[in-house]
């Protein structure tokens, strides 16, 4: 059932649905009965090409859409930081993904207007479709990625004041969306071609993902100030190019079988990811009772017992 | 030298046939270098990397002796028994993969996202006979 979920059968490539007589001769994986069939997860594109028998199929029938060139960039990069050039997994310390999936939004519709007071506000309403995440990817940290490709000299540093509201709208009911996230912050970095900037949105993602959502609609307001908050801020543009919308980057513990797990082997002695998540203070810490001193923990489960 | 007692009075060419049963066969079971590029399997578009994958294969034959050299369990020589006292159609030991290593693959899905995954067992790193 949970095959269903996300990114399950429906997606599935045509033999998938080739009458029960044909599926025999099509594929493997198909001989298995029916039930099992129905709770069989769907296996990642690489290993369904290679459990099928029609690889040239994936390469002419599937069409598939072009990723922006700016998140195929940022992934090549964070391809290069996790694994040599022959394609082996680095030992990185204390992050525990396997996978990582960075969404484009499907729809998105841009407001930007000007506020005297709160500076150049962007404001897009977004839709990400997380059809693609499966029952068995559990996530770890979300993070709303935006670039920024920006004329202004490299040589200038400037402040980006921000403030960051995300609302989700319940499609199911038109109300105008509750204010599920808010965060203010500010951003002081050089100015390079194309800075990326990752927003940590994982408390707010956590809930709907979680809940099996696979779509999460949401509204982005980016309101950025220029120049040093101390002085008079001037009202410019604080980015001469365009406010690129952001992509939403998923890191995941996929907990599939052919998925690895590189924490969990025996060899580093850990027995299961909970372990692994408390041990290694991980990206997102899930328990929220890290290191609260072991007595504590102890007497506290004394006295439970 | 109770060997050479017991064996008949040979010319030297009996006596090479017969330590031949002790020398491990030439083409020994290893591992073998492979390496492929998805361009080949014209899947670059869609696996943007690595532009290379080394799977690596096992091949050869497995000796008698296999115990210590490959770890191998005593089931493996009990079959070897078989198939050379008691039944030639029962398959002599395998070469075959006992270790892997991972991949990282990065891909571009239908819909047009981009997925960093790390598989696992999808490099083989040692062999055996099994």
């Amino acid at each position: 059932p949970h095959a269903r979920g996300r990114g399950g059968l429906d997606e599935a490539p045509a033999s998938l649905e080739a009458p029960e007589g044909a599926a025999s001769e099509l594929n493997p994986v198909l001989q298995l009965p029916q039930g099992v069939r129905q709770g069989y997860a769907p296996l990642p594109p690489l290993l369904k090409v290679l459990s099928d028998r029609g690889p040239q199929r994936w390469d002419s029938e599937v069409p598939r859409l072009q990723p922006d060139s700016r998140a195929l960039r940022y992934m090549k990069r964070l391809y290069k930081m996790s694994a040599t050039k022959e394609g082996i997994p680095k030992a990185h310390k204390g992050n525990l993904y396997n996978t990582v999936r960075l969404l484009t939004p499907c729809l998105e519709c841009r407001h930007r207007h000007r506020d005297l007071v709160k500076g150049d506000v962007h404001s897009v309403d977004l839709l990400f479709n997380l059809d693609r995440v499966t029952a068995l990817e559990h996530l770890l940290k979300s993070v709303l990625l935006y670039s920024f490709d920006t004329s202004v000299p490299t040589s200038s540093s400037i402040t980006f004041i921000c403030h960051l509201s995300i609302k989700e709208h319940d499609s199911a009911s038109q109300v105008c969306p509750s204010i599920s996230h808010s965060l203010a912050f500010s951003l002081h970095f050089e100015v390079r071609k194309r800075k990326w900037v990752e927003i940590d949105v994982t408390s707010f993602l956590q809930p709907l993902i979680a809940t099996n959502r696979r779509n999460i609609h949401m509204a982005v307001n980016f309101t950025c100030l220029m120049g040093d908050p101390q002085r008079s801020t001037k009202l410019e543009d604080p980015v001469n190019g365009t406010l690129v919308p952001p992509s939403l980057l998923l890191y995941l513990n996929d907990t599939s079988e052919q998925a690895y797990h590189g924490w969990n082997s025996l060899k580093h002695g850990m027995k299961s990811p909970v372990q692994a998540r408390q041990r290694n203070s991980p990206l997102v810490d899930l328990t929220g009772d890290k290191g609260k001193g072991n007595s504590q923990g102890k007497r506290a489960s004394r006295q439970r017992r | 030298n109770e060997n050479l007692k017991a064996a008949p009075a040979s010319s030297p060419y009996n006596l090479s046939e017969y330590f031949k049963q002790f020398v491990f066969p030439q083409n020994e079971c290893e591992l073998h270098n492979f390496r492929l590029s998805f361009s080949q399997l014209k899947w670059d578009k869609w696996i943007i990397a690595p532009h290379r994958y080394s799977p690596q294969y096992c091949h050869g034959d497995c000796p008698r002796a296999v115990g210590h050299r490959y770890g191998s369990p005593v089931h493996t020589m009990v079959q070897n028994l078989i198939y050379e006292k008691l039944d030639p159609s029962v398959p002599k030991p395998s070469c075959v993969p006992a270790e892997y290593s991972p991949l990282s693959v990065l891909t571009i899905e239908p819909d047009g996202s981009i997925v960093y995954k790390e598989y696992e067992d999808m490099i083989a790193t040692k062999c055996t006979c099994r």
